[in-house]
């Protein structure tokens, strides 16, 4: 269900954060993406109230990532009744930080001219995902032995409907690396691997076979 | 040949996570 493009990292669709009726009259949708090893909360910031909105400052919450906004949120114009403004916040990950339930929330508290206010909204974690997130085969094999079976998760991914290349090459696009395809009866086992901007390396398992909408991963 | 090892390494990774 992305509506990322095809090469690209995907990025969710914006969703609602701040409805208006809980920020006297202030919404704020928005999403986040990653772009050229950027982090970057999107939001659209619409008025509407019946007066208008200036002096806009963000704020983020100590979060399990560290996440904080990189500058000030650039509103440089007062936002008149029934405005919209578009904002790009660059964000950092050098923050404080504090484990969050669930890991990837974050708590805002935005606030203008008339009061502050204070919402959450959660990231998806591959924007966390670094560049050079490409394991060793060698690092990856050792790693993987050395892995505690209990620290294993698996899921499954319904209703897709790509090739494992396909699927391998779209996820590149988010920093999630195949290091190592095999066939085993009629089955693709993909082994990727992916790092995390606290340095965390994740590893993966991803079998898809011909045919079957429903993948496999374990991570 | 570390290559080769590498590559025989995932093949065997792969048949066991297959084949328990």
């Amino acid at each position: 269900g992305s509506v990322g493009m095809p090469m690209g990292a995907y990025s969710p669709p914006k969703s609602i954060w701040l409805p208006a009726m809980k920020a006297k009259g202030l919404e704020i949708s928005g999403t986040f993406a990653r772009r050229a090893g950027v982090i970057q909360m999107e939001m659209t910031l619409t008025n509407k109230a019946m007066s208008i909105m200036t002096d806009f400052a963000i704020q983020f919450n100590r979060n399990s990532f560290g996440l904080a906004p990189a500058g000030p949120l650039q509103v440089l114009t007062p936002v008149g009744p029934n405005q919209s403004i578009e904002v790009a916040l660059p964000l950092s990950t050098v923050g404080p930080v504090m484990k969050m339930e669930p890991l990837t929330n974050l708590q805002v508290a935005v606030k203008n001219n008339i009061d502050v206010f204070y919402f959450s909204s959660q990231y998806p974690i591959s924007m966390l995902f670094v560049e050079d997130g490409k394991m060793e085969r060698q690092v990856f094999l050792a790693t993987w032995k050395d892995i505690p079976n209990d620290n294993e998760a698996q899921f499954q991914i319904k209703d897709c409907h790509l090739n494992s290349d396909a699927a391998s090459s779209k996820l590149q696009g988010s920093n999630v690396f195949t290091i190592a395809k095999r066939t085993v009866e009629g089955q693709d086992m993909l082994y990727q691997s992916m790092k995390l901007t606290n340095g965390i390396w994740v590893l993966a398992e991803l079998r898809v076979q011909a045919g079957n909408p429903n993948y496999t991963v374990s991570t | 040949e570390l290559e080769d090892g590498l590559d025989e390494a995932f093949s065997r990774l792969a048949e066991s996570r297959t084949n328990p």
